[in-house]
């Protein structure tokens, strides 16, 4: 039975892709049936898994609008190991046609029934916003990962994610759970850093990760290449980091 | 005359807020009479600038709905000495009603007209996205400065932003032109930064300021103060960086 996991948080820029994308080749590598959804219209992670998004035949645009099923846009075979429902700019003209819509916040859900039981980890890449397209991740979704940026900005948003995850979790999907909160380009040489993950800690506990990715060039270099930064540069502290995530993520795998 | 300029890159966290508290503070301590107009839900320019965002009376969500003109909305006398119509989570919900109005990319350059000659300068920061607020900053301002991380995603992303600028330029806002492309929270010793810093100048050529912005962990500090960087720490990189890019605009007000 497949795990569903949203990774999401409307502040932009603090690794959602490279969180998505990384942990879906490290969760391959440990020998587990992965898929990779791409559900933000700038199709970073499509790009990052090495495919070009300018040349797909359907994307997840054409999913949302129920023009096709989710299982007819996988492209599998990839170097990065895992499976992928890739997409792009055209899923802005989605999320606009989708407010229209009677069903419109369980597309995905409805979407991804079909499909479930071929994988063991369904990982879904969001906007930066907490929009439709976000809205329907979070209804698909039994859990939510929140990749989190220790800088102010970020910590000041998650009381806005906080509730809408709430919101959804009362009204649309109530098995909906924080998964857990990862601190992402972490520099641990940095009071700002240090200050944000103390409070991160006080406020969150036993939900913050142990696991950490500190600020590493080569996970920004990576997508560059289509690549997962582990067949970028396995050795490196940013493959080594998404590696014990993944762990730590299959751990819980009983206890959330 | 005042200059309205939009601050805008759809790609998450590559410093649009932090570009647009710096440059109002350091056109500000220029002699320039500054508005800065929040139009990102996040309302991180709200909460960068000193204001509370949870206290507001009138926001940017009112203004866009009709319901009270700009002038209502602004707050004068802050410490960062320039003005701002500040904004919360509530403009939101004004994203999805605007889609269905008549004139609905040009609520926001119907509502700066009044009150346009008060400024020389009238900046609007802008969420990740392309969506509907954007569109509306784009089709008000005169001028477009994008904040560029030199990295990939950020790269990858230009050519959606431009053929979106260019789109408005050929339908809504003939006037519309690229003021600059600004490097940020630019590391030189990473050849990652220094290569995507080549392809800039390559395709973009006078187009790019000469001044970037260095990555600074004082401009990642400020907020948390309220406070643009100059009233935090005068003489950090950051500070200088931000009033050396002021005066590049300033400069650019006659030939561009
Ligand atoms: N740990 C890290 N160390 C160094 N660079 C990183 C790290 N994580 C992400 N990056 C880089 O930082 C930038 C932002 O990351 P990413 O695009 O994954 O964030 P995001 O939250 O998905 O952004 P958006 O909000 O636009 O979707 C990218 O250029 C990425 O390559
Ligand atoms: N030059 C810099 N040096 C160090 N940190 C920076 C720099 N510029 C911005 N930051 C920090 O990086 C993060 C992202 O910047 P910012 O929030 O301004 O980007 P943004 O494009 O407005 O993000 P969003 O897409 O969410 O609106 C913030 O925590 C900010 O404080
Ligand atoms: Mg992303
Ligand atoms: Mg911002």
């Amino acid at each position: 039975m497949s795990r569903i996991i949203a990774i999401t948080n409307q502040k932009g820029g603090v690794g959602k892709t490279t969180t998505a994308i990384n942990l879906a080749a490290s969760l391959a590598s440990l020998e587990r049936k992965v898929l990779l959804i791409d559900l933000d219209p700038q199709g970073n992670a499509t790009m990052g898994s090495g495919l070009d998004k300018a040349e797909l035949l359907y994307s997840t645009c054409d999913v949302m609008l129920d023009q096709v099923a989710l299982t007819d846009t996988i492209i599998s075979g990839l170097p990065c190991a895992y499976d992928l429902a890739p997409t792009n700019a055209d899923l802005t003209a989605a999320e606009v046609e989708l407010t229209t819509l009677t069903d419109r916040e369980c597309r995905l859900r409805n979407a991804i029934q079909n499909i479930r039981d071929q994988y063991d980890y369904i990982l879904i890449d969001t906007p930066p916003s907490l929009n439709m397209l976000t809205l329907n991740a979070l209804v698909a979704a039994e859990a939510v990962i929140v990749p989190m940026q220790c800088e102010y900005f970020a910590l000041e948003g998650l009381s806005a994610l906080m509730t809408t995850i709430e919101g959804v979790r009362s009204t649309l999907n109530p098995s909906l759970k924080i998964d857990g909160l990862l601190r992402t380009m972490f520099d641990g040489r940095n009071n700002l850093a240090n200050d944000v993950s103390a409070q991160l800690d006080e406020h969150f506990g036993r939900l913050v990760y142990r696991a950490y990715i500190p600020r590493n060039v080569r996970l920004a270099e990576a997508p560059s290449y289509g690549l997962p930064v582990m067949h970028y540069d396995k050795g490196s502290r940013g493959a080594r980091a998404y590696l014990a995530l993944a762990q730590e993520v299959l751990a819980q795998e009983f206890h959330r």
